[in-house]
Parts: C-alpha cells; structure tokens; sequence
C-alpha cells in the first residue's frame, strides 16, 4: 500500500526493533 | 539432602512457579532457559539480558539508538533495574504465547506506544514513532505527507476526537485492524521445546 493509505500505526509495526521473532533465528 | 539435590529443588520451584504465572510448561520454561543464556551471554555473560544484546539479537548490531527496541526493553524490565531478569523475559513472552488473549497482546501494544506514559497515545507521540520507523528504513517523507497519514489514522482511530488515542479507543481500533498485533503473536512460542531441544540436558522434570 501506498504510505498515504497506510495508517501510521501499519508503518510503525514494520519496525524491526518490533520483531520478536528474530530472537528464534539461529 | 545433598548441596546438588536441594539446589535441584530450589531450581525446579523456580520453574513451576513461572509455569503457573505464564502459559508455558515447565519443560517450555526449561527450553526458554537455553534461549535466555543464548541472548544473556552474548555480550556480557552475567546472566542478565542488557539493551545491548536484546539491540543485538533482534537488529544485529549492539549500536546505534532504535526508539522501538528501547521501548520493548523498558516493557520486559518489570522492575525497571536496566537488564531483564530471567522470570521478566518469560512474563513478557507469554504475552507473546499464540494462546494469550488479544486482549493482553493489545494492552502491551498500547503501551508500547504509549510513549511517555499518560495513558493516552497522543498525535505528537504517533509522529515521533513514524519518524523514527522512516529514519530506520533510510527513508524520507515531507511533512505535509506525514500529516496527512497521521490526520487519516486519528480519523480513525480517536472516536472521541480529542487528538489522542484513548485505550478503549486503541481497543476498538486494532478490532478493526487486526494485523496491527501480528507481531505479538510468536507461533515458535508453542513449540519452543522442539526449537530449543538441549533443554532436556539440563531439565529437572520430565513431562
């Protein structure tokens, strides 16, 4: 999506620093 | 009673106690153990997980400033000592557990975003955050742009228009956009003892 018809909260999420599931990454 | 037996005991306590505060069992506890020293030693081996090592696992280098990682951190440490404890780090995964209820996962979220703590999101704190999320991707928006995403966000989510998110209103926002909390739900979590076998070396019970 476009970031005009993303809401902020969509964009904020791709955050890696939010990404938990890399800690079960080997 | 030998040393090793009542240090066993002591442990295995230890372990049923966070299996009956979280969704884990006490082998799951034992299997997050094996990951809890992984990320506890990387940096700094004392068994304590410091922001530089969580910075390290998840962004795979211990420098530089990320809001969202500092904000994760501050959330895991319950006793706000500066490092996560061993029963901190399998609290706050539970709320990760795919069984934990949405509403768990979307109280985290909110004040995960709750910047500084009023128990509002404000439209000043959602900015930041979308500045700090441009900033990571190496990306740049004009200001009139940002603007707009944020007056189309509050438009749908401030119900009561006051220009802040309220936690009734974030509740009834993520209903409406459920792939908000997708990163609160880690699926490894259900099967962290297949994840982590070498937990069975050092268990104290066997399921």
């Amino acid at each position: 999506a476009s970031p005009v018809t993303m809401n902020a909260f969509e964009l904020i999420s791709k955050s890696r620093g939010l990404n938990l599931a890399t800690l079960f990454e080997k | 009673c030998s040393p090793e037996s009542q240090k066993g005991l002591r442990r295995y306590g230890e372990l049923s106690r966070l299996a009956s505060e979280t969704r884990f069992s006490i082998n799951e506890v034992e299997a997050l153990y094996e990951l809890f020293k992984k990320l506890s030693s990387s940096i700094i081996d004392d068994g304590l997980i410091h922001k530089e090592e969580l910075q390290l696992a998840l962004l795979r280098s211990p420098y530089g400033e990320n809001l969202f990682l500092d904000r994760v951190f501050d959330l895991f440490d319950e006793k706000r000592n500066g490092v996560i404890e061993f029963d901190e780090f399998v609290h706050a995964l539970s709320i990760f557990h795919p069984h934990a209820p949405m509403e768990e996962k979307s109280d985290f979220v909110f004040k995960l975003y709750d910047l500084t703590q009023t128990g509002f999101i404000e439209r000043e704190e959602v900015k930041q955050m979308v500045i700090a999320i441009l900033m990571e991707s190496d990306m740049w928006l004009p200001d009139n742009l940002l603007e707009a995403i944020l007056d189309k966000t509050f438009a749908d989510a401030d119900a009561d228009k006051d220009g802040r998110i309220s936690k009734e209103e974030w509740k009834v926002f993520v209903r409406k956009h459920p792939s908000l909390l997708k990163n609160m739900t880690l699926p490894y979590l259900k099967d962290i003892t297949t994840v982590f076998p070498s937990f069975v070396f050092n268990t104290e019970v066997e399921d």
